[in-house]
C-alpha cells in the first residue's frame, strides 16, 4: 500500500494474508471462504501451471485475525480444503486479467471476534459503488516505499469512471495488448502517489454501505502499470456475485 | 313219600288219578320251589269220602311248621272239610301234602269209588321287603335302609352318604372322601338336621378351577358338642383352604359366612363316641377371585376405566398425564398392562410416572442458550432461548423462532414443533473499529 495508513486492530477484520505463490492478500466471506485474487494462485507467465489445484490447497498459507505479519503468523495457518478459480482466468494471457478471482474453502470454520470477521458481497442491484469518485478503502501487506510491509496498511482511493481508466489506459499501455474489461474498474489518483502495490494482490477494494452501515467488498486488488504512476485496477465482485454464491452456496 | 322236584309250577295228585284212589293208603310230598318263592296251592279237583273231621279219608296240609289243615269230603257234602277254592299259601318255600285214606269206602254197604284229587301249585315270589313276610326267626336282618326286591329275590341299598356293609343290610356312613366339583352346592353332616352319628372321620372337599373363590355359608341349625371352658374337645368341624386351617367350630352359634379366597376347600368333621347335636349344613358358592384395587402411586398415574372391582382375568391399562414417561425401575415402558391372576395378585406391580426430561439441550455453534424459567432444568415444559455471540453472528431461526420447550415425547421444540435448532451465521462488515478520517 503506498500512500496508506497503519490499520488498527478490528479495523479491517476481514483481512487475510495469503501466501501461496509469494505474499497475497484475501478477505473472509463467511466463516470460511476467501475471496483472493486468481493470479495468486496461477501467476502470469509462469509457464505451464502443471500443479493441480489440490496441490496449492495442500501448500496454501493463510492467515487471519492480526495486523502485525509476524502475530499472524503465530496464530496459526488455516488450511485449504478446496480452491475455485472463475473459468474466464487465464493465466496464459498476460495481458488479460479478466476472471481475476478465486475462492479459496478453508478446512475448518473460523470463530468470528473483534479480529476476524467476513467482509460483506455487493447487492446486484446497487451499481452506485462504482460510480466515479465513490470512496473505497483498500487494506494489504504488500510494498510500501520499496519494502514489503509487516503491518497492515490501508489508502482511500476514489473509483474512477469507466472512460477514465480507458483514456488514461490507452495513454500507457503503448501496443501492449492490455485489455480492460467490463469486469474490472479502476481507482486511484493520477498524482498523488495513493495506490496499491506489489503483495496487496488479492485484497479486497472495500467501501461503506451507508445505507446499511456495512463495509463492502466491491473489487479485489488485480494489476496495473507500475505503482503510484496512476490508476490502478481492480476485479469488479459486482459482476462475480453469482459466482461466488453459487460455490459457496450462502444465502 | 316224593319230594317234588324245585320247580316253580306242578301238580299233584291222589294215587291212580283219575281213578278211584286205593284203600289204606298214605302219600306224602314235599313242595319244594325255590329260595324266594313261596308255595301257592289250589285244588283243581278234591272229591275224597267225607267224615266227621276227616277221620276216615284226608288231605293235611303243612306249611313253615303249621297246619294248614285238614281236608275231605264231595263239594256241596254236609260233612267233612272240602277245600273248595281256597289257596293255600305259604311263608317259605316248602309246603307238605299228605295223604290218608282208611281201609274202606263203603257207605252202607254201598262202595263208593271216590276219585281223589288233583292239585296244582306253582312258586309265588316272595317280597322280601315286605314286613308282613317276615319269616319267623329269620336269621337274615332286615334292610337297614332301602329294600329292593325282584323275582326270586331282594336286595338292600343305603342313603347318600351311607355305604352297605359286607352282610347286604346293614348300612354305615361313608364321608371320607367326599368331592364336590359343581360351582355351587350343599354339603351336611350325615343325617342331617337329625342327630350325627357317633365316631365319624368324614372329609368333604370342594375343588374348583384355578381362579374361583369358595364362599361358605353356615345354614340353621347349627349344633356341634362343645364344652363350656374348652374349645372343641369332643366334636369338630374344620375348615381348611389350601392346606391352610381357616377355622375349628362346635357349638351353637353359626360361622355365619366364609370368604375362603381359595378354589380348594377341605371341610372335616370329626366325632366322638356320643351325642346328639344335630350337625351343620353349608351352602357353598363360588365367585371369581379378587385382586387388591389397584391404587396409583402418584397423581400424574391414570388407570384407564377403574372398575370398583377386579377379578381374575380381568385387566387394568395404565398410562400418564402428558409430559410424564411410565417407568419399571429405571425403564421406562411404552405401555402397561396388569391382569389379575389365579391367585388374586396382579401379575405386574403398579409402575410409576416420571416427569419427561429432555436432556440438555443441543449446543449452538458460536451461541449459547439459557433457560427462561424457574427452575432452570431439562424437564417437560422447561422452555430455553438461544442467541448467538453478537455482533459477529446473527441468530437465523425457522418460523418457530427461538425459544423452545421440552415436549412430552422428550425433546426440545420451537413453537412451530420443530426440533431443529437456529444457526448463528456470521455478520459481514461490521468492523469493531472502522476506520475514520479525522482531518478533512
Amino acid at each position: 500500500i503506498l500512500g496508506g495508513k497503519s490499520a488498527s486492530r478490528g479495523s479491517f477484520p476481514w483481512q487475510a494474508l495469503t501466501s501461496i505463490h509469494g505474499r497475497g492478500g484475501g478477505a473472509l466471506l463467511g466463516d470460511r471462504w476467501i475471496l483472493t485474487a486468481a493470479h495468486t494462485i496461477f501467476p502470469k507467465g509462469l509457464g505451464g501451471n502443471n500443479v493441480s489445484l489440490d496441490q496449492l490447497a495442500e501448500k496454501a498459507n493463510i492467515f487471519l485475525g492480526h495486523t502485525d505479519v509476524e502475530e499472524l503468523h503465530k496464530l496459526g495457518n488455516h488450511p485449504v480444503r478446496k480452491i475455485f478459480i472463475h473459468p474466464d482466468y487465464n493465466p496464459e494471457d498476460y495481458y488479460n486479467f479478466d476472471g481475476d478471482i478465486a475462492l479459496l474453502e478453508l478446512k475448518h470454520p473460523v470463530t468470528l471476534g473483534p479480529t476476524v470477521l467476513p467482509i460483506c458481497l455487493p447487492d446486484t442491484t446497487n451499481t452506485t459503488f462504482y460510480m466515479d469518485g465513490h470512496m473505497g478503502y483498500v487494506s494489504g501487506f504488500g510494498v510500501e516505499k520499496n519494502f514489503i510491509s509487516n503491518n497492515l496498511k490501508y489508502v482511500g482511493l476514489p473509483a474512477i469512471a469507466r472512460e477514465k481508466c480507458q483514456r488514461w489506459l490507452d495513454s500507457k499501455k503503448r501496443h501492449l495488448p492490455i485489455v480492460f474489461s467490463e469486469n474490472m474498474f479502476c481507482a486511484g489518483f493520477l498524482t498523488i502517489k495513493r495506490d496499491t502495490c506489489q503483495g496487496d494482490s488479492g485484497s479486497v477494494f472495500t467501501v461503506l454501505d451507508t445505507e446499511s452501515g456495512r463495509w463492502v467488498a466491491t473489487g479485489i486488488v488485480s494489476w496495473g502499470i507500475g505503482c503510484a504512476e496512476g490508476y490502478g485496477f481492480y476485479t469488479k465482485v459486482l459482476n462475480y456475485v453469482d459466482w461466488i454464491k453459487g460455490i459457496a452456496k450462502e444465502d | 313219600s316224593s319230594p317234588v322236584p324245585r320247580r316253580l309250577f306242578g301238580e299233584i295228585k291222589s294215587p291212580g288219578y283219575p281213578k278211584p284212589y286205593p284203600n289204606d293208603n298214605i302219600s306224602v310230598w314235599d313242595i319244594h320251589v325255590p329260595k324266594g318263592y313261596v308255595v301257592k296251592l289250589t285244588f283243581r279237583h278234591f272229591d275224597l269220602e267225607p267224615s266227621e273231621s276227616c277221620f276216615y279219608d284226608y288231605v293235611k296240609i303243612k306249611a313253615d311248621k303249621k297246619n294248614l289243615g285238614r281236608y275231605c269230603g264231595q263239594l256241596g257234602s254236609t260233612t267233612g272239610n272240602h277245600p273248595g277254592r281256597k289257596e293255600f299259601v305259604s311263608k317259605g318255600n316248602r309246603m307238605h301234602l299228605a295223604f290218608h285214606s282208611d281201609f274202606s269206602n263203603e257207605d252202607n254197604g254201598t262202595v263208593i269209588p271216590y276219585r281223589g284229587f288233583l292239585a296244582y301249585y306253582q312258586a309265588v315270589d316272595l317280597d322280601e321287603c315286605d314286613p308282613n313276610n317276615a319269616a319267623e326267626n329269620d336269621e337274615r336282618p332286615q334292610c337297614q335302609h332301602f329294600c329292593h326286591n325282584y323275582m326270586g329275590g331282594y336286595f338292600c341299598s343305603c342313603r347318600t352318604g351311607y355305604q352297605l356293609q359286607s352282610d347286604h343290610h346293614s348300612c354305615k356312613v361313608e364321608c371320607s372322601s367326599e368331592l364336590f366339583t359343581e360351582t355351587s352346592g350343599y354339603l351336611s353332616s350325615p343325617e342331617y338336621p337329625q342327630p350325627y352319628p357317633e365316631d365319624l372321620r368324614c372329609n368333604y372337599s370342594i375343588r374348583l378351577q384355578r381362579g374361583l373363590s369358595i364362599i361358605l355359608r353356615f345354614l340353621e341349625p347349627f349344633e356341634i358338642d362343645e364344652h363350656q371352658q374348652v374349645h372343641c374337645p369332643y366334636d369338630q368341624l374344620k375348615i381348611q383352604a389350601r392346606g391352610r386351617e381357616i377355622g375349628e367350630f362346635c357349638g351353637r352359634e353359626s360361622p355365619g359366612s366364609i370368604e375362603t379366597n381359595s378354589n380348594e376347600v377341605d371341610i372335616l368333621f370329626l366325632t366322638d363316641e356320643s351325642g346328639f347335636s344335630r350337625g351343620w349344613k353349608i351352602h357353598y358358592t363360588s365367585e371369581k377371585i379378587r385382586c387388591p384395587q389397584p391404587v396409583p402411586w402418584d397423581r400424574f398415574t391414570i388407570i384407564r376405566d377403574l372398575q370398583p372391582v377386579y377379578q381374575f382375568q380381568d385387566y387394568i391399562v395404565v398410562s400418564c398425564k402428558t409430559g410424564y414417561n411410565l417407568m419399571e425401575g429405571n425403564r421406562k415402558l411404552l405401555s402397561f398392562t396388569a391382569v389379575c391372576q389365579a391367585d388374586g395378585t396382579w401379575h405386574q406391580s403398579m409402575p410409576r410416572c416420571e416427569t419427561v426430561n429432555c436432556g440438555n439441550p443441543a449446543d449452538l455453534k458460536n451461541g449459547a442458550f439459557s433457560y427462561v424459567n424457574k427452575p432452570a432444568n431439562n424437564n417437560y415444559q422447561s422452555v430455553i432461548t438461544y442467541r448467538c455471540n453478537e455482533p459477529y453472528y446473527h441468530i437465523v431461526t425457522g418460523a418457530g423462532g427461538d425459544r423452545f420447550t421440552c415436549s412430552p415425547e422428550g425433546t426440545w421444540v420451537d413453537q412451530d414443533n420443530q426440533v431443529r435448532i437456529p444457526a448463528c451465521l456470521p455478520v459481514c462488515g461490521k468492523p469493531d473499529n472502522p476506520i475514520a478520517e479525522v482531518q478533512r
